[in-house]
């Protein structure tokens, strides 16, 4: 418990430095390989010249994600947090560090692939996000609950490989509005960008009510 | 340290029970929606009739997979963690009071999916094994290591989606074998069975030699 309090006053140090910075902190949620960085290339690619995008990469170990990432943008950095299930607001706040917040619009922060700890652990930001690939299966949202609950936007990832599955929609999103009914659900695939429209969208308008 | 030591103590207390007992006890490790029930699923399926298994499904919510496994046997068993990340020695050594250990062969637990934290906590388990699904991408060994490093086999699941997919199985095995050069690699598909005379070896042989 002692631990959690620290990482909540740590959490809402960082949550202020954003505000009077102006700056919109995402955190974002899933499994390991459920496409985070894959849809951050893609982010980056899409809207990175329109956007000031900051980028913080969590992974035990490896700074493979933060590589792929700085093929697009300078302004990355790699945590690596080891033995650890997720990144916490100790580290978000030395990895600014390593970040040219000047002028920054956005910044986004890839958690550790991990459906169960992260969601527990504040780092400051604005919002989580909570990605669920199609190739997982539709009930994960009622099997790890506290992922959709702590999330504001839930994006489901890889559409492009449905005529290949037989993954129901539907029943995910009815499973996903069981624990959070006003969930915000982007359909996206970072091959073929479809649902990307609607991730900008969701960028642009949750940045300008929130700040 | 000292919840790792009390887990130590009664994981060692468990492996003598099933020593004594010859159960030959497995862990299941993997992200979410790998395949861990897929697999077991067919498993029972296709040798229910001819090894005797018992079944320990853990996850944080739901008795999903424990109903899953259920089609096919009665003796399987559910844990729920709520908002735990891992399964414990102390929960199995409750879990097994709900099954019938008359003459058992194995004991397969699947724990809950999770590539990071379920790898340092002993069961008392003979072997851990993990599984990464080609939809999950090669790199996960190096970024996730303890979970391999901890598992004496590694199942390659899913592969009838190789066809749809552009993931890199030899990568892959380079990748495994960095993290452990000894590790047996299967790789299958519990929908296809493709791979499915090798996982029924391995369970045989491996039982064998360790009673
Ligand atoms: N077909 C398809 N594959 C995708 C898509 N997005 C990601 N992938 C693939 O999924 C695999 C994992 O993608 P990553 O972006 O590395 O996943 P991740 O969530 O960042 O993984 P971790 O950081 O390790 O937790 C890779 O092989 C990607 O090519 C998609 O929209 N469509
Ligand atoms: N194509 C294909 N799909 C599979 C295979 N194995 C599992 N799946 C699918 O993958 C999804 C997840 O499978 P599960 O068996 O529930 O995965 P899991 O690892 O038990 O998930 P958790 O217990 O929640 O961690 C489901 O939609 C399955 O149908 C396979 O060999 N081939
Ligand atoms: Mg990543
Ligand atoms: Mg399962």
């Amino acid at each position: 418990q002692k631990i959690l309090d620290f990482n909540d006053e740590l959490a809402h140090q960082n949550e202020h430095f954003f505000h009077d910075n102006k700056i919109f902190c995402l955190n974002l949620l899933s499994s390991p390989g459920s496409g985070k960085t894959t849809l951050l290339e893609a982010t980056l690619r899409e809207f990175g010249d329109q956007f000031k995008i900051g980028l913080v990469e969590g992974d035990q170990q490896t700074d493979f994600d933060a590589q792929r990432l700085m093929k697009y943008s300078k302004n990355v950095t790699q945590i690596n947090t080891n033995r650890g299930c997720h990144l916490d607001s100790h580290m978000i706040h030395h990895a600014l560090e390593n970040l040219d917040l000047e002028n920054l619009e956005y910044l986004i922060v890839e958690n550790v692939g991990n459906l169960v700890c992260p969601s527990m652990f504040k780092l400051g930001e604005a919002k989580k996000i909570v990605i669920l690939s199609v190739t997982e299966g539709e009930d994960k949202p009622l099997k790890y609950p506290n992922a959709f609950f702590e999330s504001e936007l839930a994006i489901i990832s890889k559409i492009d490989l449905l005529p290949y599955l037989d993954f129901d929609v539907e029943k995910c999103i009815g499973y996903i509005k069981q624990v959070k009914p006003e969930m915000k659900i982007i359909l996206l695939s970072s091959k073929t960008l479809e649902g990307f429209d609607e991730w900008k969208n969701w960028l642009i308008e949750e940045k300008e009510s929130f700040l």
